[in-house]
């Protein structure tokens, strides 16, 4: 039975059976696409397997990374509204299907404690990490800037498309993938904060929990969309 | 006038049976967080000469099961599938990383003499 088992194990693409001691939280997204699938493979819809239409990419296989990163400065927040800095780093290598990589998104889940009724706004910016200098010990060398933006009553998750990180992929297949971080509180709205609440940036610290969800498409059982004839 | 199809015959004929794949049964549930099963289902039955232009069969099968009539020593047509579809599956592997991946053929949606 266990040598059926690895013989199947082989033709679905993994090595042998994970046995993973617990399950990652499931983005939202990923149980919609799944529950669409189901219930168009239910009523016997045809469905194009290389498109997802819910993220409106072209790929045939998602992965949800887990942030590996780290937190800098964890003393307690500067007057100046920054909120955190933390070092996201993701594991990349298991991405080497030939194929090229469609979509990079960030996902950062606050927590089950809503920012919303608080009218807090944040500001998430995010950089390229260049050098990562003694891996958390000094203060990571950053490179470009893919994100900034301000959010305002955020709740659940945000999610951000990184367009830069998937032409880098698709240029040198990336093995890790270093990111910075950072979060901050509007000045102006920070005061009226820090008075109702005790700390919120030390909860979002406790509660932030990133990932990157990455779509690939696989060229041999995909063909690359082709533009029609006129 | 119809020659009568003795009773039972038709049941034996190929076709489509349901089979339903309890992930918990192959202790895959460890793994695997979506779906919790799929309908698989297979083929079964018999194909005999007189029936394989009418079971879905392939002329391939059709040869087959002449070539049995002079020679029993070729084998029978048999019931196979004969169209399939895939299933799609949330799982997570050792590192930690959640997938979502399609798998070609794994339900049977028609059957066959082949």
């Amino acid at each position: 039975s266990e040598f059926q088992d690895y013989d199947f194990l082989q033709f679905l693409g993994l090595k042998k059976a994970p046995s993973p001691h617990r399950f990652q939280p499931v983005p939202r997204i990923l149980r919609k696409i799944i529950r669409a699938r189901e219930t168009a493979a239910a009523s016997g819809a045809s469905q194009d397997l290389c498109y997802v239409k819910e993220l409106g990419v072209r790929g045939n296989l998602l992965r949800l990374l887990p942030d590996q990163g780290f937190f800098l400065n964890t003393q307690k927040p500067s007057q100046d509204g920054s909120c955190l800095q933390k070092v996201l780093s993701f594991n990349l290598s298991a991405v080497k299907e030939k194929g090229k990589l469609t979509m990079a998104q960030l996902i950062l889940h606050l927590g089950p404690r809503s920012y919303h009724y608080l009218q807090l706004e944040l500001v998430v910016a995010v950089s390229v990490v260049q050098d990562r200098g003694v891996w958390g010990r000094s203060h990571p060398k950053l490179g470009r800037l893919l994100v900034q933006k301000s959010v305002l009553g955020p709740q659940g998750s945000l999610q951000f498309n990184l367009q830069g990180v998937v032409k880098d992929w698709n240029r040198h297949q990336l093995k890790n993938l270093d990111l910075y971080l950072e979060i901050l509180v509007k000045e102006d709205r920070y005061s009226r904060v820090n008075a109702q609440l005790d700390n919120p940036c030390n909860q979002l610290m406790h509660s932030l929990h990133a990932s990157l969800l990455v779509v690939t498409l696989n060229l041999k059982h995909c063909h690359p969309s082709s533009r029609k004839k006129r | 006038a119809a020659i009568p199809i003795p009773k039972g015959l038709c049941r034996n004929l190929c076709h489509r049976h349901q089979l339903f794949v309890n992930f918990q049964d192959l202790g895959w549930h460890k793994w695997v967080i979506a779906p919790k099963g799929f309908m698989a289902n297979y083929c079964h039955g018999d194909c005999p000469f007189t029936m394989t232009t009418y079971l879905n069969s392939s002329n391939y099968a059709f040869m087959q099961a002449l070539m049995h009539m002079a020679d029993p020593r070729v084998p029978k047509a048999v019931c196979i599938p004969t169209k399939l579809s895939p299933i799609s599956m949330l799982y997570q592997d050792n590192e930690k990383n959640v997938i979502l991946r399609h798998y070609e053929d794994m339900v049977v949606d028609e059957c066959g003499c082949g």
